[in-house]
């Protein structure tokens, strides 16, 4: 455990907590990709099956805890609770153009054929793209509230903090997982634009509205 | 290289 790898994963629970508490206190998940929701459910699910299996730390077991119950949490306010609000008309992302593609990518380039090892890959590709929903609804509206733009730069700094991470503990251990950091490096890439617009306007005080 | 480190990344 370094600096970048211990701030990714704080960055990481903020962005969730974030929107859970957007939707809780607005009572409301408009702009907010059901979607994308339902791809990080699928991601955590997949990825922490060794919940059962390995034991890392009390920190790994319980943050993986953490993620699977919020992103259920999330999906439960969104297509239960407040499903009023859900913002359906906007949310039209196809996602078996996702995950097929995965699915094909994680069968082809796995660091092993093991069926724990396979689902892993599995997230660690669909992690990469679970965003796109939601930031093809925030195209499609042109705009994004504010602490959802919070959500998603909290969500995006994660992943590049973790290429930090990569980079440090290849020189200091010579760890590499190549799997983790081609895809870690896609799903950063993804965030630039946002990024660029949220440093530009939402942390000067205006609001996400992309350019006509 | 890597399949029998523990993952202990999240």
């Amino acid at each position: 455990m370094n600096i970048f790898r211990l701030l990714g994963d704080i960055c990481h629970l903020v962005a969730i907590i974030v929107l859970l508490l957007k939707i809780w206190k607005t009572r409301s998940c408009a702009g907010i990709s059901g979607k994308s929701q339902i791809l990080f459910a699928l991601v955590y699910t997949t990825r922490y099956v060794d919940l059962f299996f390995t034991y890392v730390s009390l920190y790994n077991s319980v943050m993986k805890v953490i993620f699977l119950a919020s992103s259920y949490a999330t999906l439960y306010l969104i297509y239960v609770k407040f499903k009023a609000t859900y913002d359906f008309n906007h949310d039209t992302f196809r996602i078996e153009f996702l995950l097929i593609p995965c699915v094909i990518l994680s069968l082809l380039i796995t660091h092993d054929y093991s069926p724990v090892e396979l689902l892993w890959t599995f997230s660690i590709y669909l992690e990469a793209v679970a965003i796109l929903p939601q930031l093809f609804m925030v195209s499609k509206t042109g705009e994004a509230e504010t602490i959802t733009s919070h959500y998603l730069f909290a969500l995006g700094a994660y992943r590049a903090l973790y290429i930090v991470n990569w980079i440090y503990r290849y020189y200091t251990e010579s760890f590499i997982d190549g799997i983790a950091v081609v895809a870690g490096i896609i799903q950063t890439i993804l965030y630039a634009d946002f990024f660029y617009l949220y440093i530009t306007k939402v942390l000067k005080g205006k609001d996400f509205k992309l350019p006509a | 290289y890597l399949n029998d480190v523990p993952k202990d990344e999240l």
